[in-house]
């Protein structure tokens, strides 16, 4: 699964999500990535989120949806959010991988569990980076 | 007034290439591929463009680059097939289109975008290829999607399955 989170310089919030699936699927099975809420959010009063990982787990724990109103009605922040659900929701129960998300000040949360992530990030007037596994 | 600014963040699953399989050379490749990806989409955002064009853009450079699994270089089903799904969400107004175990236009992320100029918002299998199909978007054939290293993972975890060996790498439950 691949994905982007993205704040423009005029606020606006996106997210957008693409995918394989898992290696040796059912034919006709879907995870998390076209769920709305799920796998993909955004709203520009919140943040914004594209998720990787174990999909029937990010969908039952509807994970982009919980990490906006982890914000929204919680007043937690971007990074406490994202974290809250990979590590304390989808982790316990079996839902391997990770988040990357924005919210209206730039601030961006990429939290993962699993092994491995390939991820990148760019923000004005600074240079991009790019991890991976780490 | 603080300084509007823009940011931009991408990501891809390691899927079932574990770390002990990773080359420097592979390794170089990533990071290469992942500059490429922030750069189509940094380039919409310095322009003052949109988030959801900026999105779009840097998925369709994952979609096209065989090292992820996403368009070309996706995994295989049970059944040797690929299926792809894709999502864009826009929040300037919760518009979101997505589409759900679609097979040949190259980029399923361009068909999210059409759906999320339609009514629907999820749209599943062939009326969502048709869909790509009349707005002209580029398609290609297995040997396009085709990798060898998903190739082989599908024959991994096929042969695991079949001996009843529990696939305890938690990878191989998801993209």
């Amino acid at each position: 699964t691949v994905g982007a989170v993205a704040l423009d310089l005029s606020g606006n919030l996106a997210a957008a999500t693409s995918t394989g699936g898992m290696t040796a699927k059912p034919p006709g099975r879907v995870g998390d990535s076209p769920v709305i809420g799920a796998g993909t959010f955004a709203d520009n009063a919140i943040c914004a989120v594209s998720g990787t990982g174990h999909g029937e787990i990010f969908i039952r724990w509807t994970a982009g949806a919980e990490i906006a109103a982890r914000i929204r009605h919680a007043g937690q922040t971007l990074e406490q959010a994202a974290t809250a659900v990979v590590m304390e929701d989808l982790m316990p129960n079996d839902g391997s991988g990770g988040v990357i998300a924005v919210d209206r000040a730039g601030n961006i949360a990429m939290p993962f569990n699993c092994e491995g992530m390939y991820r990148g990030t760019a923000r004005r007037g600074e240079a991009p980076q790019t991890f991976i596994y780490r | 007034m603080t300084k509007q600014t823009w940011a931009l963040a991408v990501h891809g699953g390691a899927g079932t290439i574990l770390r002990a399989k990773m080359t420097p050379e592979k390794e170089a490749a990533y990071h290469a591929a992942l500059r490429r990806v922030l750069e189509a989409g940094q380039a919409v955002l310095r322009d003052g463009g949109l988030a959801i064009d900026a999105v779009t853009a840097a998925v369709v450079v994952l979609e096209d680059e065989p090292l992820f699994n996403a368009g070309r270089g996706a995994v295989y089903t049970s059944a040797g097939e690929q299926e792809m799904d894709a999502a864009v969400m826009d929040g300037r107004d919760r518009q979101a289109g997505a589409v759900a175990g679609i097979f040949g236009p190259r980029n399923p992320i361009r068909v999210a975008r059409l759906v999320m100029d339609s009514p629907q918002v999820l749209l599943t299998g062939a009326p969502a290829v048709d869909l790509a199909r009349a707005a002209g978007l580029p398609f290609g054939d297995r040997d396009y999607f085709f990798t060898e290293p998903r190739w082989t993972a599908l024959q991994e975890t096929m042969a695991l399955r079949a001996s009843g060996t529990a696939e305890t790498d938690p990878a191989r439950r998801h993209g």
